[in-house]
């Protein structure tokens, strides 16, 4: 039940750009990119592919992005699909597979090319099959020490190059949440399943929906706060499976966003006291198993300072939680934790609504640099130099062109964030007229959609 | 919601993480814009790839061949002005409208909720036994007058601050309802008058709730659909 996209690396919105080939490259072909990927597997003299999903083209490529002369280019049509054996650093098993461009031995000697019989003669000679090229190391007799080569020194024939074991070559930290290394076989030798793919296992963990957890062709990952990274496998009967992976020995590193009276994002770095839901009700102790079971001990996620019975979030939700001491509630959400101040400090003051300030702050209170007024990039503007001329739309200061109640503001240059509101502050004794002194009574003229309100009729 | 009862409130929204568990509510005000609160977002800038919003629907979890289930992606967050404590969500494409799904109007800007309006919070969170957890919830809460609410509280409370009076039995949103709606009906017309941020304490007896006020942002609100 192995896709033959296993063998690749997945590069999305990428090709791979080469000078004009001779021969030239042959025509691409409609297919899959399963399809695809059989055909490249079959063939010796492909190592890569592009597949326009659009079009379902597929072109087979004799090159990686190690081969010289090549690049990579972002391209939107584009999948880039490589042989993974071609780009790895490290090794599987004995390493006889490996192919990649290691050309020094572990003292730092300088391969000798596998075409050569000087310095030294040798019956390992190129060939279409055996992968011996140029002077990269390899393993042509399964020694158990792993991929070699003949080395320059006529003094020293042969030596290793010392590649290490992809499960050894990147260590994890912690839980391994973000760990990004290439081990793709689980702890019993068994090999994962796409993250891509649906079968043969469906899953919830598509990697357009977890973009920030590396769920990367079939490696191993931890994407929902497990003990360690795991993966879906390829056996039918056999869902998912731990990974084995070195733990890193050096510091565990500190976590970011470490605060005890409020939480900043997400809060996996909270680390107060707060030991009560919002309805009043205790939490449970993270080392207690009852009235709820759970995996999430103190032992088992060391990272996650699980003391006592404090709100925490060892596992990435939206805020920190408990389970609680209720059988009823198993988890609530400790949202009444302030979240920390997020914004610039004020560098300047405005009077009233600010449509007179005419300082120079350029940057919102997110600190994001302010876009020109002038300018139509990244965000095509509403108000401009032409349209408010009156209202010293210079360069791109704030300003307050149409006396936004809430102060100054200015089109932004970061693409997702059209507009907002800048690092100045009301200044004091500046007071706007409160709106319950003018609270004069309003008629509703117009309506919005009448509810047509429904008896709910019980189950 | 503590001390409701089971009611229809097609302009609230649930609001969903890439696990598809509701952790906060919303109010539908443009068939493609959500306000919710601040609160319930790790930042202005998250990445919310795979969140969504569920509307027309009475269960907290429908079967997924609920007919009047509607499940939009959320693809953008604005936030709102500092100290407001909104946020406003655009959605993939419009939600569509029928006898499930409503949008709630806003309030004219500025405009202040006279005192004694009895206004209706919705939402599928915590109900401390008081109600069926599994469905949507809506219980009635008086608008308490700013002065009345301020000596309450100490002089504690912002001019951006909605309140409502406490009730002895015990009604008040919970866990969950964050960023739902306190919609007042006026002329025949429910509003939105108010979104459901989080307390130290749900439902309190002896102090009032309070509310983010939507009419002070309601220019804000008008701007982020125009921008």
């Amino acid at each position: 039940h192995r896709s033959p996209l296993n063998d690749f690396q997945r590069l999305r919105a990428t090709e791979l750009l080469a000078e004009p080939a001779d021969p030239p490259l042959p025509s691409p072909e409609q297919s899959s990119a399963e399809q695809c990927a059989r055909r490249c597997a079959t063939s010796l003299a492909c190592r890569a592919f592009h597949h326009d999903w659009q079009s379902q083209l597929c072109q087979l490529l004799p090159w990686t992005q190690h081969s010289p002369h090549i690049q990579l280019q972002k391209n939107i049509h584009y999948d880039l699909y490589q042989k993974k054996v071609f780009l790895r650093d490290c090794i599987v098993a004995d390493g006889s597979s490996y192919r990649g461009t290691r050309a020094m031995t572990e003292k730092g000697l300088r391969c000798q090319h596998w075409q050569s019989t000087t310095p030294h003669d040798h019956r390992f000679l190129p060939s279409p099959h055996n992968g011996l090229e140029e002077n990269y190391c390899r393993n042509p007799d399964w020694d158990k020490r792993g991929p070699w080569c003949y080395t320059v020194d006529p003094n020293i024939r042969h030596q290793s190059c010392g590649i290490k074991k992809c499960e050894d070559a990147v260590c994890m930290t912690c839980n391994g949440e973000d760990y990004r290394g290439t081990v793709d076989h689980t702890e019993s030798g068994t090999e994962c399943q796409r993250w891509d793919l649906q079968h043969p296992h469906k899953h919830p963990y598509h990697p357009h929906k977890y973009p920030d957890k590396g769920l990367d062709d079939n490696y191993c990952r931890n994407p929902d706060s497990s003990e360690r990274p795991w993966c879906y496998t390829v056996d039918p009967g056999r869902e998912r499976e731990y990974c084995r992976i070195r733990l890193c020995t050096e510091k565990r590193p500190r976590p970011l966003n470490v605060t005890t009276g409020c939480f900043r994002g997400k809060g996996e770095g909270y680390r107060g006291r707060v030991n009560v839901t919002v309805s009043g009700i205790p939490c449970q102790r993270w080392d207690a198993q009852v009235p709820h079971q759970h995996h999430f001990t103190p032992e088992k996620y060391p990272c996650k300072d699980l003391q006592e019975n404090y709100c925490r979030n060892p596992d990435g939700s939206e805020a920190p939680w408990c389970f609680t001491a209720r059988s009823t509630v198993r988890i609530a959400f400790c949202f009444h934790i302030h979240r920390c101040p997020d914004e610039l400090g004020a560098q300047e003051c405005y009077f009233g609504h600010g449509e007179h300030y005419h300082g120079l702050v350029s940057k919102t209170r997110k600190g994001i640099t302010c876009q020109p007024w002038a300018a139509q990039t990244p965000h095509v503007p509403q108000i401009s130099p032409f349209t408010h001329p009156e209202a010293h739309l210079e360069e791109n200061y704030c300003r307050n062109p149409d006396n936004d109640s809430h102060g100054p503001w200015c089109y932004t240059m970061d693409p997702r964030t059209p507009f907002d509101y800048c690092a100045i502050k009301p200044c004091s004794g500046s007071a706007v007229p409160s709106v319950l002194e003018n609270a004069d009574a309003v008629a509703f003229k117009e309506c919005g959609q009448r509810d047509e309100r429904l008896q709910y009729k019980g189950r | 919601i503590i001390g409701g009862q089971p009611g229809n409130s097609p302009w609230t929204v649930s609001i969903r993480n890439r696990a598809g568990v509701h952790f906060c509510g919303g109010s539908l005000v443009e068939e493609q814009w959500v306000i919710s609160t601040r609160q319930c977002f790790s930042s202005c800038d998250a990445d919310l790839m795979g969140y969504e919003v569920h509307l027309g629907m009475l269960f907290k979890d429908p079967g997924p061949k609920d007919p009047e289930l509607q499940t939009i992606p959320i693809t953008r967050i604005v936030c709102g002005p500092s100290e407001s404590q909104l946020v406003m969500l655009k959605l993939a494409r419009p939600a569509t409208l029928n006898r499930r799904v409503a949008l709630i109007c806003l309030p004219p800007e500025r405009y202040v909720v006279p005192a004694g309006t009895v206004c209706e919070i919705a939402g599928w969170g915590e109900t401390r036994g008081t109600a069926d957890g599994g469905v949507l919830n809506v219980a009635q809460l008086p608008v308490l007058a700013h002065g009345e609410c301020n000596a309450a509280l100490r002089g504690r409370v912002k001019d951006s601050e909605l309140c409502t009076a406490p009730l002895r039995a015990g009604v008040g949103a919970c866990e969950g309802d964050y960023g739902g709606p306190l919609a007042c009906l006026t002329a025949d017309c429910w509003v939105l008058e108010g979104v459901i941020t989080p307390s130290r304490v749900c439902a309190r007896t002896d102090q009032p709730a309070l509310f983010i006020r939507v009419s002070l942002y309601v220019d804000w609100i008008y701007k982020v659909m125009k921008m």
